[in-house]
């Protein structure tokens, strides 16, 4: 889930 | 969400709280880095452009706190307490972090398209922001207790996010390559002053540099 990586973190 | 992200978060909060606590109540900004509270802005505007399409309460209102927070940090120190901060020990050359974070976004973002790699760039930049103030304790040899305590609540917050992405990874196969060589590079570097901070300032020495 390359493109969702990360960008639910801060 | 988990404990650890939580505990992390809460720790970044509880910087942010321990820097502007310190500064308003000393009217002081000595001892701190400006020029890392700058690259913590810069960090924080790249990285959360997506405060612009994408809405969750808990993400969104930490993003603009911190945001907003750091902001204030900056005003502070270019506004009221100027003349307390001494740009003759805060010399580190941020030229190289804000280039080499940029050359590290540009060759490998996840995608080529500008947000990506302006995330990607926040990514790399916010592991190696703290090294000018990290410096500037080193030129000094010793720091304020509560600014100690701020570095090492700023540490904290990464390294807790590394149980976090092993968390993630055990439970839903969550795997950011990025964040986590970036975090783990983060954790790192603050490795020496945990350790110092650890052996002295929670043992209620002064915080000296050997």
């Amino acid at each position: 889930v390359v493109e969702e990586a990360g960008k639910d973190e801060l | 969400m988990n404990i650890f992200r939580l505990a992390g978060d809460l720790f970044h909060l509880i910087s942010i709280f321990i820097l502007i606590h310190k500064m308003t109540t000393s009217k002081s900004c000595s001892g701190i880095s400006f020029k890392s509270q700058a690259l913590y802005l810069l960090v924080y505007v790249t990285r959360y452009l997506d405060l612009f399409w994408t809405f969750a309460l808990y993400n969104s209102t930490m993003k603009i706190i911190f945001i907003g927070s750091s902001a204030y940090v900056l005003h502070l120190m270019t506004g009221p307490f100027k003349p307390t901060h001494d740009p003759n020990i805060d010399t580190f050359k941020v030229r190289y972090l804000i280039g080499g974070a940029a050359i590290l976004a540009l060759l490998f973002p996840y995608k080529w398209t500008p947000a990506e790699v302006l995330w990607t760039f926040s990514i790399w930049l916010e592991s190696v922001a703290i090294l000018p103030q990290l410096f500037m304790v080193q030129r000094t040899g010793a720091a304020e207790t509560i600014t100690t305590h701020y570095i090492f609540a700023l540490g904290a917050y990464r390294a807790l996010y590394i149980p976090n992405w092993i968390y993630r990874y055990l439970t839903s196969t969550f795997w950011d390559p990025l964040s986590i060589i970036a975090g783990v590079i983060q954790t790192v570097l603050y490795s020496d002053f945990f350790y110092i901070y650890y052996t002295k300032v929670l043992q209620g020495r002064k915080f000296e540099l050997p």
